[in-house]
């Protein structure tokens, strides 16, 4: 799940356009 | 007056701020039953998930920011992720809500293992912003100034991003003038509270720190 995910890598997914997953 | 290129600007950021909210369904969640102390924490990490990535998606959509450094703009996220979603939080607290939710999400953070240390200065900022009685675009482009600061860590074109947030600070002004010609200290004390956002966030990795210690 994304809240096992660091900051760093919520934002570079976010910035790659990859949120709807 | 504003500019026509400074109008244009607002609408265009205001447009992205009020389309780039947390899904309803994520909000509602916080509404439902009681939980226990580790579920209450699993959900307000999942709310702070779910915060990143939209305001990830209202900061592509500030113009000029898609053209700096890629790293730059991670580096701005990351140092701005916490306090626009301090921000945001204390829009949602001090928007008028249907009776009794707004104890039941303070009843929810107050249970959620943070200390009161850090609890106490959270919600006095929700009452300080409160008491301003922002509209929706002096929210918008405060959030899109707390995320363009020049000064985060890792920034290597300064520059670049102290022009674009300049360019949203004079229109930030010219909103205050035009909207509080009674008050012509609210643009200083809006941007008061950006100096309040960095306690905050400071309070915020203390506390996280000790997490990870325990």
């Amino acid at each position: 799940p994304a809240s096992n995910l660091g900051l760093e890598d919520i934002i570079r997914k976010a910035l790659m356009g990859t949120v709807e997953e | 007056e504003l500019s026509q290129d400074q109008q244009a600007l607002l609408s265009y950021i205001l447009e992205a701020y009020n389309k780039h909210r947390i899904p309803p369904d994520m909000a509602k969640k916080l509404l439902q039953e009681q939980f226990s102390t580790e579920e209450n924490f699993l959900l307000l990490t999942e709310m702070a998930t779910s915060h990143v990535q939209v305001l990830v998606e209202f900061t592509k959509n500030i113009p000029g920011f898609q053209s700096l450094d890629h790293e730059d703009q991670i580096a701005l996220l990351k140092g701005s992720a916490v306090e626009a979603m301090f921000l945001r939080s204390a829009q949602a607290f001090t928007r008028k809500m249907p009776h009794g939710h707004t104890e039941m999400l303070e009843e929810r953070i107050r249970k959620s293992g943070m200390s009161e240390k850090f609890i106490v200065p959270m919600f006095n900022f929700y009452k300080s912003i409160g008491g301003l009685q922002m509209m929706q675009e002096e929210h918008a482009l405060l959030t899109a100034i707390t995320i363009l600061s020049p000064d985060r860590p890792y920034i290597k074109d300064q520059k670049a991003v102290e022009l674009l947030q300049e360019a949203m600070l004079e229109v930030l002004s010219k909103f205050c003038k035009l909207k509080h010609p009674q008050e012509p200290q609210h643009f200083a004390r809006l941007l008061g509270r950006l100096t309040e956002l960095r306690t905050l966030h400071h309070h915020h990795a203390e506390m996280l720190e000790s997490w990870r210690m325990s």
